[in-house]
């Protein structure tokens, strides 16, 4: 059984999907077999990886059917050892699609674990909500993850994740745990990057990972090249912090 | 009847929140009374200019109440002639709450256009999502305006975006018109912010803002000190930015 980490924040525009990227393709650095699965609506994983196609089988098959061919779902990318589920806009409508059904908060639980089986790690990217998407992802997780970023707001909903967390551990997955949380887009020339910092090292104490990952431009430009930050600028400092990051969730989860 | 306009955009972390703050101080540099209304489960708006308290009447209301006093909806600010209709949590559970009432989609609109009267404009935060909260704002608005960063997935959700408004104006609002899109956090050393703003501008034409907002370390203190950019830094880029910016959308809307 691999190891299931949900990447979330309802804030949007903090890292995630750059992290989610960056991260799995970080793993695979250190022989992992790892599942990148896009439960985004915007389907910016995707995008980085696959050719927009609405129409291919998507995550949104794991919640729209019973029983699929899950080996369907996962598409091999130019990195070898790294795998994608991609998004579909379909996705943006199961909340409404499942508004009745008191399955919906673990309705892609059991297509999960059969799929982690196959993988060493499992990451989720997930949309700038906690809805049902994000809630689906957490119900079958083993870890979650937050990343930060160096916003007024940054802490602003940080008592509404953790209270989304408990409640899913109360009633859906006792074994979910906070992996921690990462600072991303850092830029230490800005007191406000160091006050957010500071502040989440005074929230999350040992959670708060060592590694922090800088501003770095290239990390900005890898997605439109249609590559992770190690095929991109394998030199950057960007590719050096998801590296050491990497190693770092790694000697976390062993 | 003073003119709506919403700001929007479901890419998280691109300037809505920021320029909904900002613009709404900028029209009041112009003598308009504004109303900022925060439809952003976050609150973001909110906390920067009241304290945070979940329990006080809040945009919530206008979807959960049949009949309300508008004006306990609405809350003064420090800037004169700039008020704010506060945001709370409970916004977060408004799409399952209405999922099964057919009028979900204006729920908001006679409210609204009943409080349009007292002002010159009312300015609408919305969360990084193309649902049922920024489908109501849009449903009462005379505008929408996108904010656009410098990103890898900058424009990729834009035919979604622009689906949605035309969704909405062919079933609620024939009368919304597109106000334009305008680039922020614009960083001129890079290569991808001039990428995205030649992309943006073959996309938009002349609905592309001429001005770009900055990237300035100014605008992300502000908020931090429960000030609009113009009370905090007035000789700063970013006032400057935000106050031609202001300019510009006067001479789009008379
Ligand atoms: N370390 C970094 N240095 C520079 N830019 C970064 C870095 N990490 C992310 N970015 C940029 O910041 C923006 C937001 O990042 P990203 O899209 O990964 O966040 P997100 O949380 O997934 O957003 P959303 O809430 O829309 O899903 C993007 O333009 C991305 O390219
Ligand atoms: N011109 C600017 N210069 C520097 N930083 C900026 C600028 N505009 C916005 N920011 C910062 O960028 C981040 C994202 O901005 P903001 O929160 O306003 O976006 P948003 O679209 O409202 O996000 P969300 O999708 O979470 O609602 C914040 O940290 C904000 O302080
Ligand atoms: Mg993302
Ligand atoms: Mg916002």
């Amino acid at each position: 059984m691999g190891k299931i980490i949900t990447i979330a924040n309802q804030k949007g525009g903090v890292g995630k999907t750059t992290t989610a990227i960056n991260l799995s393709a970080g793993l695979t650095l250190f022989e992992n077999r790892v599942l990148l699965v896009d439960l985004d609506p915007q389907g910016n994983t995707t995008s980085t990886f696959l050719d927009v196609d609405d129409e291919r089988p998507s995550a949104f098959e794991l919640f729209s059917k019973e029983d699929i061919d899950l080996s369907s779902l996962t598409y091999p990318t130019d990195r070898e050892a790294l795998y994608i589920l991609p998004s579909s806009i379909k996705l943006a409508k199961v909340e409404r699609m499942l508004s009745q059904n008191p399955e919906a908060p673990i309705r892609i639980r059991d297509k999960i674990e059969k799929l982690s089986d196959e993988f060493d790690f499992i990451i989720f990217d997930t949309p700038p909500s906690l809805g049902l998407l994000t809630i689906n992802a957490l119900s079958v997780s083993d870890y979650v993850l937050m990343t930060i970023t160096a916003s007024p707001w940054a802490l602003d909903g940080v008592q509404d994740f953790l209270d989304t967390i408990d409640a899913v551990k109360e009633v859906f997955n006792p074994s979910l745990k906070i992996l921690g949380a990462v600072v991303t887009i850092f830029d230490s020339r800005t007191k406000i990057s160091k006050d957010v910092y500071d502040a989440a090292k005074e929230i999350f104490g040992n959670l708060l990972f060592n590694t922090t990952i800088s501003r770095n431009v290239r990390l900005e430009e890898s997605p439109a090249y249609k590559k992770d930050i190690f095929s991109y600028a394998p030199s950057s400092r960007g590719a050096f912090n998801y590296r050491s990051f990497a190693k770092e969730v790694l000697d976390r989860v062993s």
